[in-house]
């Protein structure tokens, strides 16, 4: 069959795939070992700004991770979700499938796990995220993603509270922030 | 986000993804990227998905989970990918996002909403090399 063996990754990170691709094809590895790989090289890259370090600032101008991979023939996976001050969250979560029962570990104990299987903890910000988040905040904080609360989001600040008036289903499926394209994606 | 799957030498599958998240999220959110049926998912008897887009929509509806399973049923990669979108785009019109399919045979397709096109890339030995593919969008 020679569409076997195959890689395929969303948007047009080619160096990633490329990786993917000679792991699985020219090094006959296998598909977890490409799909780690491959992800490796867009968490060095920052692809998009969406990947790795140095990207998408939280309201406090942190970044955090989060990363999954699952084995299709084993049905195991291992994934961190708001990794904290470790840059290789994919390799972090190959960790979480090949040494632990868990499927996944988040926040400040994902990162106590991957400094104990010898990550290096180290500040995920740098001198471009920390720009984008200032000027984030000197634009009202404008877009955030609070609905509902007390000052108006809309143009102020927090900190907020919850909105003293009842809730309409309407305001509940309310989407302020334009988000999930090119440049600016999960 | 990135979001992969593969199928090596021996037939397997896997699927992973790695994402900062969104900006100016709220400090403590995480998306859909690692969480099993939402940013990606594997099942080695039929295939495997990654979506990619607003994950915190993505997450309600399991798109990858849903793409695979569709998958089951016999439809191309291309058809899954759009049938699990649609189920999005019902409930949330304004949605925007993609997501790749790859069925356990090696056929592969995409699907998106909320964009003009989708570009996704894919090497096979077919291809020979890293080849960036464009999808229009539904």
């Amino acid at each position: 069959n020679s569409m076997i063996p195959v890689v395929v990754n969303t948007w047009p990170f080619i160096n990633a795939t490329e990786k993917a691709w000679e792991t699985v094809y020219w090094k006959k590895m296998s598909a977890v070992d490409a799909v780690e790989r491959g992800c490796i090289v867009c968490e060095k890259e920052q692809c998009d700004g969406t990947v790795g370090y140095g990207g998408s600032p939280d309201e406090n101008g942190e970044t955090t991770l989060d990363a999954m991979i699952m084995d299709g023939s084993t049905m195991n996976m291992g994934a961190v979700g708001a990794l904290r001050r470790v840059k290789n969250a994919i390799s972090v979560a190959r960790h979480v499938l090949d040494y632990t029962q868990h499927s996944l570990l988040v926040g400040d104990q994902a990162t106590e796990f991957a400094v104990s299987m010898g990550f290096k903890e180290e500040p995920l910000e740098t001198n471009a995220s920390t720009k984008i988040w200032q000027q984030w905040k000197q634009n009202n904080c404008q877009p955030n993603f609070w609905m509902n609360v007390s000052p108006d989001p809309a143009s102020t600040c927090g900190p907020y509270k919850p909105a003293t008036k009842g809730l309409t289903s309407k305001q509940h499926q309310q989407r302020g922030v334009k988000f999930g394209g090119e440049g600016n994606h999960d | 986000t990135i979001g992969m799957v593969a199928i090596d030498n021996q037939g397997k599958i896997a699927a992973g993804t790695s994402t900062n998240g969104a900006s100016h999220k709220i400090p403590g959110r995480v998306g859909d990227s690692p969480i099993p049926g939402a940013g990606a998912y594997a099942d080695g008897e039929v295939g495997a998905a990654a979506a990619t887009g607003d994950g915190d929509i993505m997450m309600r509806f399991l798109p990858s989970l849903i793409a695979v399973e569709q998958l089951r049923s016999g439809i191309t990669p291309s058809a899954a990918g759009e049938n699990a979108l649609r189920r999005i785009v019902a409930r949330y019109p304004d949605f925007v996002g993609g997501i790749v399919v790859l069925s356990i045979d090696g056929q592969y397709g995409a699907a998106c909403h909320g964009m003009n096109t989708f570009k996704y890339s894919v090497c096979n030995q077919q291809l020979g090399e890293v080849t960036v593919l464009e999808v229009p969008c539904l």
